[in-house]
């Protein structure tokens, strides 16, 4: 089984050809895409490995097909469904990003925002970049209906565990967290864990 | 020099330290801290050498004196002071959680949110959580006397590039940027790219 911080550095990889003109740069070497991703080759050569995926020796990888494995890999090939739970300054700030960045995609593929949930009447009927704000009370019909596989968490500390358990009933089966907890986790359910302050903390280091 | 990947890391091992009854567990092998912290023990061991911290063979660390050594390291044995540009829905909700969390730390030392900045008028003299929000107009002079050293930069991707320069100009030197642009960054200066899709893609592999 691919270890996560391999899983995790993918995304990084996949930018670095995002923004490359595959016309003009039909190979990488791992080499560029370590300088461009901060990865070192040799890291980068095992992370793909785990995937049966090798570049050409001396050479590299083809940008073309690396950028489309990749992005079979973490599922991106086809359409994401991304539910947000906790609509405050965090909650909204996100999914307007979200909804700005899946415009760059191509139709049909990526992450998409498509809900999110909130147990304050005013937002609830309301919507945040055209996502329309759903009450908690629907979160497991609404989760089904529009097949969400990914959930962000913004909701406050007091709230996370309970709202983290429904949508895991409703059938998530990976969360973005950003409230202050420690959830317990049941096996095969993953979850990120944001925290600001630990990049804060880094940076801390170069001050 | 010490790779940025490795300063990364730190934070972590000295959250599982700051969880840990010191008077309880006063060793910690290398084995339970990568447990506690995703990361395999030759990695930590291989990260914390960098510094000249060497577990006891066999034992591992003691608990207090490591987690002085990475607050040493990391400089938050001392009171370092954070700033924030860009007061919306993001800023604002990185203000109050900054704030709350610096209020479990002890007096004296570690992060504090001491300045935000913005150039809306009516945010202008107002305060998030007791942060004052200054005119960005003011913001080299306002850097310069609270020896703000870490900028958190949470402004329109139109307007990232001139306020990362203008807090180069007035001397910070580490940068926590949620902007979605690639800055142009002189040399000697750190500065981390927060991406929410970054995470939500790497989840998308679980989803
Ligand atoms: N990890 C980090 O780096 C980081 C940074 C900033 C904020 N946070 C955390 O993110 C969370 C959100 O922060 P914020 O500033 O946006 O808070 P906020 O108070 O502005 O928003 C919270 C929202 O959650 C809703 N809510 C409350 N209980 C709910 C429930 N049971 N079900 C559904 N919705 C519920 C509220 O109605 C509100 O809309 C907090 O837990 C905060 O500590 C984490
Ligand atoms: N990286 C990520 O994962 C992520 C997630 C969410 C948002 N974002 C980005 O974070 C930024 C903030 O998002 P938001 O939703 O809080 O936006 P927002 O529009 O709510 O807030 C922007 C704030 O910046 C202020 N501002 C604008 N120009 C300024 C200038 N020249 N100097 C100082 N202040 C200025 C505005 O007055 C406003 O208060 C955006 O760039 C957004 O794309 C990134």
């Amino acid at each position: 089984r691919v270890p996560d911080v391999v899983i995790r550095r993918l995304p990084l990889y996949l930018r670095v050809l995002d923004e490359i003109d595959t016309d003009l740069s039909p190979i990488i070497s791992s080499q560029e895409l370590g300088e461009r991703s901060g990865v070192t080759s040799g890291q980068i050569r095992k992370d793909l490995s785990f995937f049966g995926v090798f570049g050409k020796q001396g050479v590299g990888y083809s940008t073309v097909t690396l950028r489309a494995e990749l992005r079979r890999i973490l599922s991106l090939h086809q359409e994401i469904y991304v539910g947000l739970v906790g609509v405050g300054n965090l909650g909204q700030a996100f999914i307007r990003y979200g909804v700005s960045q899946s415009k760059k995609a191509l139709p049909n593929e990526g992450l998409r925002m498509v809900a999110a949930f909130d147990r304050d009447e005013r937002k609830i009927g309301q919507q945040v970049a055209g996502v329309p704000i759903y009450s908690v009370q629907h979160l497991p019909g609404i989760i089904e209906k529009l097949r969400i596989s990914i959930i962000i968490l913004t909701v406050p500390a007091t709230a996370a565990q309970a709202m983290f358990d429904r949508c895991v009933e409703s059938g998530v089966k990976a969360f973005l967290n950003f409230a202050p907890v420690k959830l317990a986790i049941p096996e095969g359910i993953r979850v990120h864990h944001a925290d600001v302050t630990l990049e804060l903390e880094s940076l801390a280091y170069y001050s």
